[in-house]
């Protein structure tokens, strides 16, 4: 995008290679060129910094739908569901999420191990809270998640935690009875502290191609998704799916994370993350 | 299916009279629109369809008697010899213990499909040694241990000792150990990372591994392509192993890492437990892709 180039279709097409590989999808891709067409077809860029915006402005209305701020509760702890499927990035997400109640915001955190089924699960989380420095409640491989859960709850109410995480295992969102599961933990908090889970983050992998949709889509239908955390977005992967996402489901975006130490956490901006695909 | 769709389309496309070298053309867009939607790399999308399109139209397939039977078959061929055949051959060392080394992407199922591989191994009669090289990941070296012991294989490792000494020492081990396959399980890292990269090199030059797998998630999408190929140039991958089958992606990231690195996609991942790797078919991912 220059001074002087001509909105013409080869430029359209450049802008289409850029939107495709950025995994935005065909159909919000085509959507946007057909905006392009109609504002600004055959006219020469003047103002590369308006065109840009021009693009910002259209797609930033949809990734601010829904809110990037994070639900407290107005008593109590403040209960956080983390959801995903396999290797997205929950368990480190949780830590990042931990250093920031914990560390920066002076928030008392309390962490529910209630991944017990996966080789280490339990070791990984504990080990984050140890380097953090928050609490943690843990039950041994091969308890009930919704047991942790629960427990997790009790500690949570009588040793005053201002936010408690909970880790669940990854699970692919075609497998019924892991979704069920979930839809159980979610039960469990619900019943234990009210209001809870006041946010339910459903962790995706920035490198996720259109997959992710379905993934949304029947995470949602589990449990009622209030955001998304976007992880790994220091790689190359620019993540555009969310564009459809907040699109489709109205689900925003509330954290990003770019590196695997508890540090490599950030809120969302629209405004970073339109520039990031567009140049 | 996208298959039937795409029949539709010819279909409707032939019946105003008969199939034209511009309805052909026309008829692409909609496998162009399939093979994105399934994450298959604009690139190779592009080259995909010009190849179809011009072998469509050297075939005659206007002038054939059901010219979109003809059409969709050839896309279904041409995506088939695309995944390549099947092969899930393991180089064999001839003087010494045979080196497998797992690299790829953070998250990707590298840890996991090394335990599926020792098994796989094991039932084939072999003595594999799992070597955990992770130490930066919190419990990393703890979650290959269990999978090594959920699968009968010992683990080698050296608690505090740097990934490289690791790898190096694990070749001495099996031998001494009368192990004649060695698994390196690599930290997860991405391809832009200098460091890191330059740490797979080490690994490579100082255990020359008879077999490299990239682990990929099957879920991947354009970027595939970009990691891939980073791999490949730094290390020269012989295959590679695609996880989380068991999903509902599309796996367009097949035909691309294909594409692109020209490297043999070996095995699938199909699950979380340990017997759950399969050799890969390429008809079945090309009927996958296509939808
Ligand atoms: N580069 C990078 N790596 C990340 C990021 N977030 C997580 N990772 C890495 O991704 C890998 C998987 O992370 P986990 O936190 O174990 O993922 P998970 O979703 O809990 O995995 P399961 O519990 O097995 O489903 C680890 O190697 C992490 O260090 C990120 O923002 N950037
Ligand atoms: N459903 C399914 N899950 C899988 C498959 N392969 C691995 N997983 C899961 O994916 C998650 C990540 O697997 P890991 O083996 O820890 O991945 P990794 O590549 O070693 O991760 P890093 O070492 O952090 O880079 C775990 O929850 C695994 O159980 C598969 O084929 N299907
Ligand atoms: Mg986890
Ligand atoms: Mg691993």
């Amino acid at each position: 995008v220059r001074i002087g180039r001509r909105v013409d279709e080869s430029f359209l097409e450049e802008l289409e290679e850029a939107m495709i590989t950025a995994d935005m999808g065909v159909q919000t891709t085509q959507e946007l060129l057909e905006h392009l067409r109609e504002a600004y077809m055959d006219r020469e860029i003047e103002d590369p910094k308006a065109f840009l915006g021009y693009i910002s402005n259209y797609l930033e209305q949809h990734l601010r739908r829904g809110g990037n701020e994070l639900i407290t509760a107005p008593s109590g702890p403040t209960v956080i569901l983390v959801c995903g499927v396999n290797g997205c990035g929950k368990t480190t997400s949780i830590a990042k999420l931990a250093y920031h109640f914990h560390r920066v915001e002076n928030r008392k955190v309390l962490l529910a191990a209630s991944d017990t089924f996966r080789a280490a699960a339990v070791e990984q989380l504990d080990v984050w809270a140890q380097r953090i420095g928050c609490d943690i409640v843990k039950h041994k491989s091969g308890a009930d998640p919704g047991a942790v859960a629960y427990d997790a709850c009790a500690a949570a109410k009588a040793r005053g935690s201002e936010v408690m995480i909970v880790d669940t295992a990854g699970r692919l969102h075609t497998q019924t009875g892991l979704m069920k599961e979930l839809e159980k933990i979610r039960r469990v908090l619900a019943k234990q502290i009210e209001g809870a889970p006041h946010e339910t983050l459903l962790v995706l992998d920035a490198t996720t191609g259109q997959n992710a949709l379905a993934q949304v889509d029947l995470f949602h239908q589990s449990v009622p998704l209030s955001g998304l955390f976007l992880s790994k977005l220091d790689g190359t992967a620019k993540g555009g799916v969310v564009i459809s996402i907040n699109r489709q489901f109205e689900i925003p975006v509330k954290f990003i994370g770019l590196g695997e130490s508890y540090e490599d956490i950030q809120p969302f901006s629209p405004d970073d993350f339109v520039h990031a695909i567009f140049g | 299916t996208i298959t039937k769709s795409l029949q539709s389309t010819f279909d409707k496309l032939g019946r105003r009279g008969r199939l034209t070298e511009k309805s052909i053309r026309d008829g692409m867009r909609e496998v162009r629109t399939a093979l994105l939607s399934a994450d298959v790399h604009f690139d190779v999308v592009k080259e995909f369809t010009r190849k179809v399109t011009d072998r469509a139209i050297g075939e005659n397939v206007i002038k054939t008697v059901a010219p979109s039977e003809q059409i969709v078959k050839i896309v279904h061929d041409e995506l088939e010899a695309l995944m390549g055949p099947t092969d899930t051959s393991i180089r064999e060392n001839a003087s010494g213990p045979t080196v497998i080394m797992m690299v790829g992407l953070q998250g990707s199922g590298k840890t996991t499909t090394c335990g599926k591989l020792a098994q796989y191994l094991v039932r084939k009669g072999h003595r594999p040694l799992l070597v955990a090289a992770d130490v930066k990941r919190p419990g990393a070296i703890d979650q290959l241990e269990i999978v090594g012991e959920s699968v009968g294989v010992d683990v080698f490792t050296i608690r505090g000792g740097s990934p490289t000494a690791i790898c190096r020492k694990s070749i001495r081990h099996a031998t001494q150990n009368e192990k004649d396959i060695v698994i390196l399980d690599t930290a997860g890292r991405l391809h832009i990372d200098e460091t890191l990269m330059v740490e797979l090199v080490e690994i490579q030059r100082s255990t020359k591994p008879q077999e490299i797998f990239l682990v990929c998630d099957a879920m991947t999408g354009q970027d595939a392509v970009k990691s891939a190929k980073e791999f490949d140039q730094r290390l020269a991958v012989d295959g590679v192993i695609l996880t989380k089958m068991d999903g509902d992606a599309r796996g367009g990231a097949a035909l691309s890492i294909r594409a692109i690195t020209g490297k043999p996609i070996k095995f699938v991942g199909t699950g979380e437990k340990m017997d759950r790797l399969e050799e890969f078919h390429p008809d079945r991912m090309a009927g996958r892709i296509l939808g």
